[in-house]
Parts: C-alpha cells; sequence; structure tokens
C-alpha cells in the first residue's frame, strides 16, 4: 500500500533529441533508432506522445559525446522520413525519484511535482515506469532539485 | 554487453487521456496529477514530451474503470489551466520488452519498433526505462504483437 521512494538518481551528462513532426504511420521509430542502433549509439530516455494530425515528435535523450554522430545519423533519416527539424538541447539533466512498487505511484508523482514547482524548476520532459518517475529540468538546477526531493521524500544524502 | 529480453508484458486495461496544450511552465504537472492522487486514481504511465512554443501535452494512462472520474476532475483543471481539450483512446494496449541491463537498449528498442512495423502495427506512444521499453499500441493488435515479439526474442509463450 504504501509507496516507498528509495532514492533519487541523476543525470547530468544527457543531451535532449527531438526529431520533430515524424509521421505517425508505422516503420518511423524504426527508421530513426535502427541506425542509431548500429552506431552504438547509447539511447537512454525515449518517449513519443500520442499524435494529432498524423504526426509527432520523437524525443530521446543521448550521452553529450555522441552529439555530433547524432545529429549527423539523423540528418540522413530525416529527409526519408518526411520529417521536420532535429531540435537539440544540451543543458539538461534526468532527474528521477526511485522506488519499489510504483504501480500506483500517482501520489509520488503529484508530490515530485509539486516539489518541482515550489522551487520553480520547470519539467520538460516527463516519463515513468513501475520502478522510476523521471523529469527532465535544465542542468542549472539540477543540485536544488536534488536536495529538495531528498529532504521532500525523507532520505538520506546520497540515497 | 549482451542485452537479454527476458519477457513481454501487456495490459490491455488501459485508457489513454491527453490533455493538449498545456502551458510549460511551473506546477502544470502538479496541478493535473494532485488531484487524481488526491482521488486515488492509479495513474500508470505518464508522458510528456518537449515544448514548442511554450506549450506541450500531458500524456498518461488509467484504467478503463477510472475514466469517468479522471474526465470529471480534469475538465475542473483544464479551465484554470489554460488547456485546451482534454482527448481519451479507450481501444489501446501497453505493450513492453522487460529486459535487465537494458541501459543500452537501443538495439532492442530498434528490434522491437522493426518487428511492430513489420506487422503495419503503428506504435502510438513510446516511453522507456532500463528495465522496459513500451509502446501504446491499438489494442486489436494486441495478440500478434505479443506473439511476433516472443518470436523475434526467442521467448517462450508465457515469458
Ligand atoms: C511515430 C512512430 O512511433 C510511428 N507511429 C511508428 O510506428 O513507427
Ligand atoms: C508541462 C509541465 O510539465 C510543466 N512544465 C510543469 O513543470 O509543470
Amino acid at each position: 500500500e504504501a509507496v516507498m521512494v528509495s532514492g533519487i538518481a541523476y543525470d547530468k551528462d544527457q543531451c535532449r533529441i527531438t526529431v520533430r513532426q515524424v509521421p505517425d504511420r508505422p516503420g518511423i521509430a524504426a527508421a530513426i533508432f535502427t541506425p542509431l542502433a548500429a552506431a552504438k549509439i547509447l539511447v537512454d530516455m525515449i518517449i513519443q506522445n500520442a499524435s494529432l494530425d498524423g504526426k509527432t515528435d520523437m524525443t530521446f535523450t543521448i550521452c553529450r559525446g555522441d552529439l555530433d554522430q547524432t545529429l549527423e545519423i539523423l540528418e540522413g533519416v530525416k529527409a526519408e522520413l518526411g520529417a521536420g527539424e532535429v531540435l537539440y538541447d544540451t543543458q539538461v539533466c534526468k532527474v528521477s525519484a526511485i522506488g519499489v512498487g510504483m504501480r500506483n505511484h500517482s501520489g509520488v508523482a503529484a508530490k515530485m511535482f509539486t516539489t518541482l514547482k515550489k522551487e520553480n524548476i520547470n519539467i520538460l520532459m516527463i516519463s515513468t515506469s513501475e520502478i522510476k518517475i523521471t523529469c527532465l529540468i535544465e542542468e542549472k538546477y539540477t543540485e536544488l532539485a536534488v536536495r529538495t526531493l531528498h529532504d521532500v521524500f525523507e532520505l538520506a544524502a546520497g540515497q
């Protein structure tokens, strides 16, 4: 019943890439990630929301060291996909509340989002699973976000 | 090194809700999920992609039984948020490839997306973590998706 948050994790070596306005039809996700996998680029978060009007944005995060190669691969793919521009943001950090049994995690999610709001930290992206609620935020707020989340979830530093 | 997919999970009791065009400023995510948590609505996936022009879509999945109450709560919030319409889709299914060590999961993701493409199954939403690559698809393709993913990842039925 009680959902326990057991730690706060963060990763500053993240770069967000968004392939804008990809057609929402079978094969597009495969066309983007097959060449990245072939180049052994470590893709971390992948987020794609539901489309409207047959187009959606495909976003994923990579390590900053892979940015140039990733952009080069995507330039090649984008024309063939009929996608719009490829945007990227290197000043981001991934912050996650980790727990177990977070299947009913709406309370934990609400608490995490409220904590960030109180510090005026904008949430750029959200992705959740049963063990993690992950927010992408601007890198400059990393220390503030991690410290206040530790306090709110009553965790010792380093958890 | 080798990323092992240990199972394919699926959940047909899913309903996708999208709050369209929410302002991308601190407090919005908190304003949506706090009342849902207070009503004890079990929120499963939460997906929010990066915004353009200061607006983004907030999508999450719930059990179908919670649809009416969720829509009612969101109607109350949407005006205060300045959000656009609330859309929903009850004919969806969440299919996930589960593994360990999927930090380098771009190969597994590419393989999953390619498998769905070959069956002409459109991927409506994507969300990933180190242990899961999750795709939302139309419910009618559930059996086909689960069976072909088992084959491609060489899993026994029931894994
Ligand atoms: C947008 C992308 O996910 C597309 N729907 C596909 O199936 O590949
Ligand atoms: C869109 C929503 O995530 C908003 N950026 C917030 O911080 O609440």
